[in-house]
Formats: structure tokens, sequence, C-alpha cells
């Protein structure tokens, strides 16, 4: 259930 | 050069157990501030941080900044052969392509080194910001485990939030439903018992059971865990590692269809 955000939408690579 | 000296050596030891089931190959870098590894899981959706800082160390002696990858699978059969009690050195010589690992009994009777390929892996660094987070748990780390674990066999995912009433951990599933609120508790016999919520508004996120459950394979490190929640962020799963630093789990939440 739902849509799972990856956690590349919050961080940017350095 | 690389040479680290670790004397609770069993904390490299829970360190791997704790991240091994979600990562499978990763860069540790050593820098004057200490041992590190930033990475993601391989569906890009967790984050593990972890800090052993130098000064944590016995002996730390790292030249020049070095980025070692490793099989995390590998690195635990190795580190599984070292004794709870044993004192672990980790060693590297510039340009090698491999690590050794030495284990010595307590009363160095017994010295076993153990030497490991190193590969080459491509990872992506991400920064991470600092944040003010709109809700902050702290809480006994296995009460923690306990509640994820339960859930995750009921439904797949947990709906965790903080109200001034507590913080509410609620699930669903073919079977029925479950929630489990935990009030502020401070008046515990020792501080690592207590549960303590700073709310500066309240919150409500949704995530998956399945990532929760891995994070909580780093309960034996640490008696508390905190938990930090906005509703524009990942969370973040904290567990402090005595006099040393942290492993930290961020987890994407999951939206509404």
């Amino acid at each position: 259930s739902g849509i799972q955000l990856s956690i590349t939408e919050f961080y940017r690579s350095t | 050069m690389l040479e680290l000296r670790l004397v609770q050596g069993s904390l490299l030891k829970k360190v791997l157990e704790a991240i091994k089931d979600l990562v499978n190959d990763a860069n540790f870098d050593c820098s004057a501030t200490g041992f590190s590894l930033q990475a993601m899981d391989s569906s890009h959706v967790a984050l593990v941080a972890l800090l052993l800082r130098s000064e944590g160390f016995e002996h730390y002696r790292c030249d020049r900044n070095l980025s070692m990858g490793m099989n995390l699978n590998n690195m635990s059969k190795m580190l599984k052969c070292a004794g709870n009690d044993d004192i672990i050195t980790i060693k590297a010589d510039d340009g090698s392509d491999t690590v050794t690992f030495m284990f010595e009994s307590p009363n160095q009777d017994k010295i076993a080194d153990f030497e490991m390929k190193l590969m080459d892996i491509d990872s992506e660094h991400l920064g991470i910001p600092e944040a003010e987070y709109q809700a902050i748990v702290r809480m006994p780390s296995s009460e923690f485990a306990r509640i994820c674990k339960d859930l995750s066999s009921i439904g797949d995912t947990v709906v965790i939030s903080v109200t001034k009433e507590g913080v509410k951990f609620s699930t669903r599933g073919d079977i029925g439903t479950a929630n489990v609120v935990c009030r502020q508790n401070t008046t515990v016999d020792k501080p690592e018992e207590a549960t303590v919520i700073e709310m500066q508004e309240p919150v409500s996120l949704t995530f998956a059971l399945r990532y929760m459950n891995s994070f909580t394979k780093a309960t034996p490190l640490s008696g508390t865990v905190t938990i930090s929640l906005s509703s524009d962020l990942p969370i973040v799963v904290e567990y402090k590692i005595a006099e040393m630093g942290y492993i930290r789990f961020y987890l994407a939440p999951k939206i509404e269809d």
C-alpha cells in the first residue's frame, strides 16, 4: 500500500 | 598505511551484524576524523551512515584518506572469527588490494590474522544536511525492536504518529489492525529505560516495516534509540555507539497512492 519514495529524492549526490 | 586498533572488538562485530543484511557492498572511508561508511540499500530506499571516531580507537594511524571497498557479507564472515573479547586491528598498506583484520585474545595468547580482498565500488555519496525535526523520540532500543517485530506480523507498513499524547505505531493487514502507544516516561530507575518525546509539532509518517526491522539489528549496540521525524524528510533511526560515534539509518517514507 502506498508509493515508496527513494532516499535520493531527498538527498543529493555530493 | 592504515592501522586501527579497537580494544572493544565486539563493537565492530555488532556493527557488521547491524548493516550486512541492508547493504551488500560498501566503501569504508578512513580519515583523521575516523572510520566511516555511507551506503544505500540496493533499492535506494534506505541509507546507513556509520561513524567510529578516531579517538575511540586505542591506536589510530591513517596517513592519508583511504576508501576501502568491502563486501559486507565477507567482512562479517571474517569478523565472526574474532572472539567477543578480542582486540581487533584493521590494517592496510597504501595501494594494497587487501585489508587485514588481526584478532588478539585479551591475554595475548592467541593472535590471528585474516586477509580479505578489497573491491572497487562505484558508490554514490549523498549530502545529508543538518535538519530541524518536528519530533524526536528517544526510547529503549529493545522496546522499539519489539514493536517493529510485533507489528510486522500484522502488516507491512507502520504509521508513526507523534502527538502530545505520545508516539503511536500503527499497522493494518488482512487479519486486522494494531496500535501501540508509548507515552513519555522519565520516572524510571535507569536513564536508558526512559521514553522522551520532544515535539515541535505533531507529525505522522508511513514506513515499510521490512526496513525498520532491518534497522533494529543494531539494537545490541545501544540501550536507546533516537527516532527523528519531519513530514518532508526521511526518518532517522539512530543508535549511539558508546564513546565512539553512531550508526544512523535513514528511510524514505511511503506516500498515499
